[in-house]
C-alpha cells in the first residue's frame, strides 16, 4: 500500500506539471530538435530582434508603449522578467497542486515560493536551451547564445552562467517527470529563511524526495549515481540564484530600468 | 505580509491576473 501511495503521489506532481507549465522539455525537445512543421524564428543580431518585436513579442515590448525606443538590452531584459513573472505564477498554481503544499502555514507557502521560484525557473530554463540558444516566446523564437553575449555588459553577463549551468544539467537526460518531481523537491525546502513551521515541510520534503530517488532509479536503471548527482544540482542552482539576484541589483543600481513588482517582492531581502 | 502582497494574492487566487 506504500509504494501505491508513492506512485499516486508521484503521478499527481507530474500531471499538476504537465497541466501547469506552458512549456516542458517534450515540447522543447520537439522544436529544438527540427522535428515541428515550424521552426522558430531565430533572433542572432539586432534586425532579427526587431523583426521578433514586431511579430512573435509584440505584447511584451508594447510596440507602442514606452520601451519602443530603448536601446535593445534594455527591451530584452523587459521580456526576461515578463517571462518570469508567468513561469512564476504557474510555479505558484503548481505548488498549490502539489499534495499538502496548500495546508501549510501561508506565510511558509509565501517562503518556500520566493526562495524557490528561481531555482525551479533555471532548472526548468535547461529544457529549453542548447549549446546554441534559448527557445523564447512559447517556443515561436530560438535567440542565440552569441548574440546574448555581445549585448553591452552588464546584460550580456545574465544569461551565459544558465547556459553553463544547462549543459550540464541537460546531460543528465532527465525527462519531464523526473523534472516534475525534482521542481516539486525544490520548493518543498525544509532549509529557506524564516519557516514557521520547519517539521511540517520537512515530512513533505522527505517524501518527495524519497519518491524522486525510487522514480529515478526505476526510470533510469542505467544511472544508479543520477539521485545524488540531482542533489548536488540543487546546491548548484542555489549558487545560480544568488549571483542572479546580485547581478539584478546591479542593473537595478546601475541601469535606467523598472522591475516588476512581483520579482521586487521575490528579490527583496533574499540573500 | 504587506512585502509579498502579490504572492499572498496569487496563493489565495488563481484567477488573479498579474499584470504585466
Amino acid at each position: 500500500p506504500q509504494l501505491a501511495d508513492q506512485k499516486t503521489l508521484a503521478r499527481q506532481i507530474y500531471e499538476a506539471y504537465l497541466k501547469n507549465f506552458s512549456m516542458n522539455k517534450a515540447k522543447a525537445r520537439t522544436i529544438l530538435t527540427g522535428k515541428t512543421s515550424n521552426p522558430p524564428f531565430v533572433i542572432h543580431d539586432m534586425e532579427t530582434l526587431q523583426l521578433a518585436e514586431q511579430t512573435l513579442v509584440a505584447k511584451m515590448v508594447g510596440s507602442a508603449g514606452a520601451l519602443k525606443d530603448r536601446e535593445a538590452e534594455v527591451r530584452i531584459f523587459h521580456c526576461c522578467q515578463c517571462t518570469s513573472v508567468e513561469t512564476v505564477t504557474e510555479l505558484t498554481e503548481f505548488a498549490k497542486s502539489v499534495p499538502g503544499f496548500s495546508s501549510l502555514d501561508l506565510n511558509d507557502q509565501v517562503t518556500l515560493l520566493k526562495y524557490g521560484v528561481y531555482e525551479a525557473l533555471f532548472a526548468m530554463l535547461a529544457s529549453s536551451m542548447n549549446k546554441d540558444g534559448l527557445l523564447v516566446a512559447y517556443g515561436s523564437g530560438f535567440i542565440t547564445r552569441e548574440f546574448l553575449k555581445s549585448l553591452r555588459r552588464p546584460f550580456s553577463d545574465m544569461m551565459e552562467p544558465k547556459f553553463q549551468f544547462a549543459m550540464k544539467f541537460n546531460a543528465l537526460e532527465l525527462d519531464d517527470s523526473d523534472l516534475a518531481l525534482f521542481v516539486a523537491a525544490i520548493i518543498c525546502c525544509g532549509d529557506r529563511p524564516g519557516l514557521v513551521n520547519v517539521s511540517h515541510i520537512e515530512v513533505m520534503q522527505e517524501s518527495i524526495v524519497h519518491i524522486l530517488q525510487l522514480h529515478l532509479l526505476a526510470n533510469h536503471p542505467d544511472d544508479a549515481f543520477l539521485f545524488p548527482k540531482l542533489l548536488q544540482k540543487l546546491a548548484d542552482l542555489r549558487q545560480l540564484v544568488t549571483e542572479h539576484a546580485q547581478l539584478v541589483q546591479e542593473i537595478k543600481k546601475t541601469e535606467d530600468t523598472s522591475l516588476h513588482p512581483l520579482l521586487q517582492e521575490i528579490y527583496r531581502d533574499m540573500y | 505580509k504587506e512585502k509579498h502582497k502579490i504572492l499572498h494574492r496569487l496563493l489565495q487566487n488563481s484567477t488573479s491576473p498579474v499584470e504585466l
